[in-house]
């Protein structure tokens, strides 16, 4: 038997949109730490880690460790029918083919309960070694997103470069160059303005745009993202889910040969 | 010309 019920629905609304257009169907994996996922996209370059920890649901009853094969688009389609206020349980039996999701309005005045149907996904889990990165950026998302929007329509990959003078955005295409440079900047009114970079080692790696574009998709989530890089290895983009977990996307290099 | 390799070059499967 499962039964999470999240105060804060709205979450997992938007996680859901952050997700859809990178992973078509995926296992979520249910244990005593959490409601996880972990999927490829279609192309397997890129990669997304969802953690939501047990005691950021008001409710979380797990009994046995329970993996749901759920097609993402689907289960968009239901969490959109959920107010942005509602409190979000998800119900699934430990051998059930499908899972409910029940909506209740703040004031309990609309309960709605979706039943959505179970598929069986063939998954095999990767292990993320520990790394230690040459460079960390925490950034508005906001400005990121704004940054990864804008350079695409100049050309498809983006140089992300870290250096003493702050970090780089540049792209090339067809009309042209572009180069965006973003310095480290505390001194701002609220700290989810700041933008942070710790720096061991400069490094410079090549991406796919469009890859950067779909991750960005989870900027309503956080205020601030944190792009975690070292010389060829996937970056790790990651935004924060309120208190409890985050949603980490993971992205290959583009390598000279 | 780059090359874009797959993330399973980097992580390994279980």
């Amino acid at each position: 038997m499962l039964e999470l019920r999240l105060v804060q629905g709205g979450l997992l609304k938007k996680v859901l949109d952050s997700l859809k257009d990178l992973v078509n169907d995926a296992n979520f994996d249910c244990s005593a730490t959490g409601f996880s996922l972990q999927a490829m996209d279609s192309s397997h370059v890129a990669l997304v880690a969802l953690l939501l920890r047990s005691e950021g649901f008001e409710h979380y009853r797990c009994d046995r460790n329970l993996s749901l094969g759920m097609n993402l688009s689907n289960m968009a389609k239901m969490l959109k029918c959920a107010g942005n206020d509602d409190i979000v349980t998800i119900k699934a039996d430990d051998a059930a083919d499908s899972v409910t999701f029940m909506f209740e309005s703040p004031n309990q005045d609309k309960i709605a309960d979706f039943d959505m149907k179970l598929m069986d996904i063939d998954s095999e889990h990767l292990g993320i070694p520990e790394a230690e990165f040459q460079a960390i950026v925490r950034m508005p998302s906001a400005e990121f997103a704004r940054i990864c929007k804008d350079l695409s329509t100049i050309g498809d990959t983006v140089v992300i470069s870290v250096t003493k003078e702050g970090v780089k955005f540049s792209t090339r295409g067809d009309i042209g160059t572009a180069n965006i440079v973003c310095r480290h900047n505390t001194s701002v009114d609220k700290p989810e303005e700041a933008t942070i970079i710790e720096m061991e080692e400069t490094v410079s790696l090549t991406f796919a745009l469009r890859y950067m574009n779909s991750f960005t998709k989870a900027t309503p989530l956080a205020n601030q993202v944190t792009i975690s890089l070292s010389s060829d290895l996937p970056v790790v983009v990651e935004y924060k889910v309120a208190e409890m977990g985050h949603i980490r996307f993971y992205l290959a290099p583009k390598i000279e040969e | 010309e780059n090359v874009q390799y797959n993330i399973e070059k980097y992580f390994e499967r279980f």
